[in-house]
């Protein structure tokens, strides 16, 4: 605190006397070095911020043109690999867990959300409540910011972001794509005990339950679930064949990062990979192969009304813990 | 971060075998800004 105000009160020019502060020349070199090695460093992070915007733009400018950039690994994520990121995401998260002073505290997320883009005005408390950035950050929305869609057939986003990516998953080796190019196996992001169904669990399940209304129709009996296999039998919705589908939504850093239920659903699994901590950003999913496979991450699996559902909520360098649940007051 | 969610959806029964014809539609786009709450694709009962 004392540094930053010392930084934001001016400070008096050197003056003819100042050798008779017995500080002589030394003194006032001293006081050179300190804004020399700061101005140095804003310089320096002026300069890759400068090259970031320039590569944005560029990229911008192929994606305007309906050019996708293809995965192309590079030194970059490479080096990536070499670093602590584990041990950069826990000194992250105890720098953002330090207590700002209150009197700071509504500058520092007003920087935060000039930055990210973040609306302020949704914030559940006043910017003065929250005692750090990482408090902030889990910060819960005003009641009422986020309606529900109320459409019964719809299947609502769980988070707020970006959609990367969605589509159909077809065929035994479900694969998704992390971008034009590059696709991992579903299998391997949710872990080899999913319940995901496969290709011969659905047929099995149309074969179940055509069987049912051909031969039983009169005599519907709804003890036939059986709770020891994913197939889920609702006679409501037997007559529609389902597919497997997904979608890919990124969340910046300014974005509201609390996970909702997609959907009524009964979530029967959850799991945990412990993993590294790669940076999920546009750029890393061009350049690091299995992004979202090595990360960090957590699983929860389940069925709603149309059949299995599963979410995987990806860790980042910044967000080096994701909370499996907690236990609430009352 | 990233959330990435895997669901079965209904699609129309009168299939013919390899391709499909969708009954649950997305109705977002790649580079979409969504919000937690809003829709992310819809199915119609046949």
């Amino acid at each position: 605190t004392s540094f930053t105000k010392k930084l934001l009160t001016p400070q008096p020019p050197p003056s003819i006397n100042a050798a008779t502060n017995g500080g002589g020349n030394s003194q006032g070199d001293s006081s050179y070095f300190l804004p020399g090695a700061t101005v140095a460093t804003i310089l320096m992070l002026g300069a890759l911020h400068a090259r970031r915007m320039y590569d944005d733009k560029k990229h911008e400018e192929m994606r305007e043109k309906g050019i996708e950039l293809e995965f192309q690994p590079d030194a970059k994520a490479s080096f990536l690999r070499l670093l602590p990121l584990r041990s950069i995401s826990r000194c992250w998260g105890q720098l953002t867990s330090m207590e700002i002073p209150v009197w700071l505290r509504p500058h520092v997320y007003r920087a935060w959300a000039r930055a990210f883009h973040s609306n302020l005005e949704e914030a559940a408390l006043p910017l003065e409540e929250y005692t750090s950035l990482k408090e902030f950050f889990a910060r819960a929305l005003k009641e009422g910011s986020r309606p529900i869609n109320a459409d019964p057939q719809c299947l609502v986003s769980p988070v707020d972001g970006t959609v990367l990516r969605f589509g159909e998953l077809k065929g035994a080796g479900a694969m998704i794509e992390q971008v034009k190019g590059f696709s991992y196996p579903v299998f391997s992001l949710l872990g080899a005990s999913s319940l995901l169904p496969t290709a011969a669990d659905i047929n099995v399940q149309e074969e179940h339950t055509e069987s049912i209304t051909t031969t039983e129709k009169s005599k519907k009996s709804w003890w036939r679930v059986s709770l020891a296999s994913p197939k889920v039998w609702d006679p409501t919705s037997s007559r529609a064949k389902r597919g497997l589908f997904y979608c890919v939504i990124y969340l910046n850093p300014g974005d509201y990062h609390r996970i909702h239920s997609p959907a009524d659903w009964n979530i029967l699994v959850r799991r945990h990979f412990s993993g590294h901590l790669y940076p999920v950003n546009e750029r890393a999913t061009r350049t690091i192969r299995n992004l979202y496979i090595e990360n960090e991450r957590v699983i929860l699996e389940g069925v709603w009304q149309e059949g299995f559902m599963a979410l995987a909520a990806v860790g980042a360098t910044n967000i080096g813990s994701i909370e499996l649940g907690a236990f609430n007051m009352g | 971060s990233t959330v990435v969610l895997i669901f079965q959806a209904p699609i129309s029964k009168l299939l013919q075998e390899g391709d499909s014809s969708q009954e649950f539609n997305f109705n977002v786009k790649c580079g979409d800004r969504i919000r937690v709450g809003e829709a992310l694709g819809r199915w119609h009962s046949s």
